[in-house]
């Protein structure tokens, strides 16, 4: 799986997501991806693309989530996004990468690791596999 | 005032830490080489809804990533790929789901959301939908790479043993680098 989050400085939001799918899927089966709200999701508040097991994503609504952490609970993106990760599913099925609308980024997962990359007006970069590089 | 920012994924899973460098360098340069072009798209005033077509669609060029060419197999041994996208200003959105020719997923789902009056189109209508529209196709085998039809034979082979009822501890597959889930 696939995918790219970006705001503007006007504070306008987009998300996209793309993806095969899983090894030896049974045909015909459709995972998280192409689902808004799991898959992909974003509003006024936050852009959000996620990856891992699709079942798994799909029962969590993992990226509407995100987005409703931070609207009903007040939480920021990074603390948002860990709680969607953490409580998404077993350790293991679920990452994500996500912007909000003042140029937060977060990009957590529960499994060794997630190929990402990000980078803000402010200079901050960052390009990992790991959860430590 | 707001500052701009990019995050992009190319999957995630039980990578491991000791991943070969054949298989890890060219994913970190296809990362770094996808960052500056969306880094760049955004300081030229694209729209964020510009920007992350243009993104996933480098991505899903890359046969090293899991989307378009390098899409992993099904039981079948095909390819069906899906995409979605959305705007967060509007909320307007499209996807597109079992994809098998389609070169970029990700620009058929935003045709989706901009020229029909649905959100999710599927299968032979989402085939069709392409033609109609002239977007790009190609022959399956355009997506189909050795790396992917070797992970398909070991997850088989995997599958096989547990199939049998026969109770050997199962061989690890061989890790190709990035998750089996996508």
């Amino acid at each position: 799986t696939v995918g790219c989050v970006a705001v503007d400085n006007a504070g306008n939001l987009a998300a996209a997501t793309s993806t095969g799918g899983f090894v030896n899927k049974m045909v015909g089966r459709v995972g998280d991806t192409p689902l808004i709200g799991a898959g992909t999701y974003a509003n006024q508040i936050c852009a959000v693309s996620t990856t891992g097991k699709g079942e798994e994503i799909i029962r969590g609504t993992v990226a509407r989530e995100v987005a409703a952490l931070m609207e009903y609970k007040g939480l920021s993106l990074a603390e948002a996004g860990a709680y969607a990760v953490d409580q998404s599913g077993p350790k293991g099925t679920c990452g994500l990468i996500a912007v909000s609308a003042n140029g937060e980024v977060t990009m957590p997962f529960n499994s060794t690791g997630m190929f990402r990359a990000c980078a803000t007006e402010d200079g901050y970069t960052e390009i990992g596999i790991w959860a430590n590089n | 005032m707001v500052g701009w920012a990019i995050a992009l994924h190319g999957g995630g899973g039980e990578i491991p830490l000791d991943l070969p460098d054949e298989r890890r360098i060219p994913r970190e340069i296809a990362l770094r080489h996808c960052l500056d072009l969306g880094v760049s798209a955004l300081k030229s005033g694209k729209s964020p809804l510009d920007v992350v077509e243009l993104v996933v669609r480098e991505l899903e060029n890359h046969p090293d990533f899991n989307a378009g060419k390098g899409s992993v197999l099904t039981a079948g041994g095909t390819v069906e790929m899906e995409a979605s996208i959305m705007d967060g200003k509007t909320k307007r959105c499209g996807a597109v789901m079992g994809l098998t020719t389609v070169v970029n997923p990700i620009s058929l789902a935003r045709l989706v959301m901009e020229k029909t009056p649905h959100i999710n189109l599927a299968f032979d209508a989402a085939e069709a939908f392409a033609r109609a529209h002239g977007v790009e196709t190609a022959e399956e085998s355009h997506f189909i790479t050795p790396e992917n039809i070797d992970r398909l034979k070991q997850a088989k082979e995997f599958d096989r043993v547990q199939l049998d009822y026969t109770m050997p501890t199962p061989k690890e597959p061989e890790s190709f680098g990035d998750s089996q889930t996508g």
